[in-house]
Formats: C-alpha cells, sequence, structure tokens
C-alpha cells in the first residue's frame, strides 16, 4: 500500500460518506442522479463477488463491505424513503446505453474467461463510465449545489490517485494491470471539465453553474 | 491471468 493508494481510497470513502451525509441531512436527494448510484451499486456488486471466497486482508474485507453497503443505501434513500425529492424528470440517461456495451467489451477483453474475472472486467469498464448520468443531470439543470459538487470532486479524484498508485506501482513493483490503467484514464477524464469549474468557482464561494 | 496483486486494489 502507497500513499497515494491510501489517498485514493480515502478520497473514495469520503465521496460515498458525503452523498450520504447530504441525502440525510437535506432530507432530499435533489441534483443526485439515481441512474448514476445505480450503476455503482452493479459496480461493487459485480467487482467484490470474491468477498465471498477469497480473503486478501482484514481492510481490504472492511472497506469492501462498507462501498457495497454505502452504495445499497444510497440507492434505497433515493428511490424508497426520499422518493419524493427525487429529479426523476432530469435523470434521464438510458443506463443500458452503458451497461450492454461494457458487458459486451468485458466478454472480449479480459485476463480470463472466466465468470469472475468477466465481472470484475466489465466492473471497472463500467466503473470508468458510471458518473455519466449525473455529469448529464448536472449539464441538463445548469447548476449543481456545492455538496454535490465536493462528492463529485472527491470521486473523481480517487481514481486520479488511484492513476498515481499505478505509475508508482510500475516503477516501484514492476506491476501493472492494462485494463484497469486505461480504464482509470478514461474515468479521470470524464471529471477534467468539471474539475475545471470546481477550481475556478466552488473553491472561490461560488455556485457551480455552468455558463449558458 | 489477472496478477494476485492487482485483486488487494479496490
Amino acid at each position: 500500500m502507497n500513499i497515494f493508494r491510501l489517498l485514493g481510497d480515502l478520497s473514495h470513502l469520503l465521496a460515498i460518506i458525503i452523498l450520504l451525509l447530504k441525502i440525510w441531512k437535506t432530507r432530499s436527494c435533489a441534483g443526485i442522479s439515481g441512474k448514476s448510484q445505480i450503476l455503482f451499486a452493479i459496480v461493487y456488486t459485480t467487482r467484490y463477488l470474491d468477498l465471498v471466497n477469497t480473503y486478501i486482508s482484514a481492510y481490504n474485507t472492511f472497506m469492501k463491505i462498507i462501498f457495497l453497503s454505502a452504495s445499497y443505501t444510497t440507492v434505497y434513500l433515493m428511490y424508497m424513503k426520499f422518493k419524493a425529492t427525487y429529479d426523476h424528470n432530469h435523470d434521464t440517461f438510458r443506463i443500458e446505453f452503458l451497461v450492454l456495451p461494457t458487458f459486451v467489451l468485458a466478454l472480449l477483453i479480459n485476463h480470463e474467461p472466466s465468470v469472475v474475472e468477466v465481472l470484475w472486467t466489465f466492473s471497472i469498464y463500467l466503473e470508468s463510465l458510471a458518473i455519466l448520468p449525473q455529469l448529464f443531470l448536472v449539464s441538463k439543470t445548469g447548476e449543481a449545489e456545492s455538496i454535490t459538487s465536493h462528492y463529485l470532486f472527491a470521486l473523481g479524484s480517487y481514481r486520479g490517485l488511484y492513476l498515481l498508485n499505478w505509475v508508482y506501482r510500475y516503477y516501484a513493483e514492476d506491476h501493472y494491470d492494462l485494463i484497469a490503467i486505461v480504464a482509470g484514464l478514461v474515468q479521470t477524464v470524464l471529471y477534467c471539465d468539471f474539475f475545471y469549474l470546481y477550481i475556478t468557482k466552488v473553491l472561490k464561494g461560488k455556485k457551480l453553474q455552468l455558463p449558458a | 491471468k489477472r496478477d494476485t496483486r492487482s485483486k488487494d486494489e479496490l
């Protein structure tokens, strides 16, 4: 475990906590894409299947359980408990356009043609695009609350920090995983436009508002 | 086959 990896995981954890707290404290999920949250639930479920048969470390098991349970809780809060506040009119991204192609790609390009490996690969590909419904929602409404921006910043930073972790591991351990690296690059690039707006606007106390 | 070391990542 290197510093980039640890910071990446903490950033990921922070994002999930920010989102849950925002929904719980304001009793509202306005401005949050339920479609993206469903995709993340699919991502964690298909990636962490090894939880039942492979023990890696207490840290690994603990984090997987947190990510899975937080993700299902978020989906529950959005579609059940605070359903009335859910912005479904703006959250119109068709998730099958992301799920089906990434699944086909995982069948074609993977490390090993086994069920667990194909599902792991699918989760890596799907995660790289899972934020699109959320970014689409922000672009449709033209703005995002500060707390939603902090969530997106923490979530985007996580894979960016993993990229640094992979650069480090390549040199220090002679280890690399091309599938994770390419998908991680795609994932981070998708956030670039948002990072720019976050740094130039939200950090200066302004609301994230897209230019008309 | 995926390297076991990458299975440690989340």
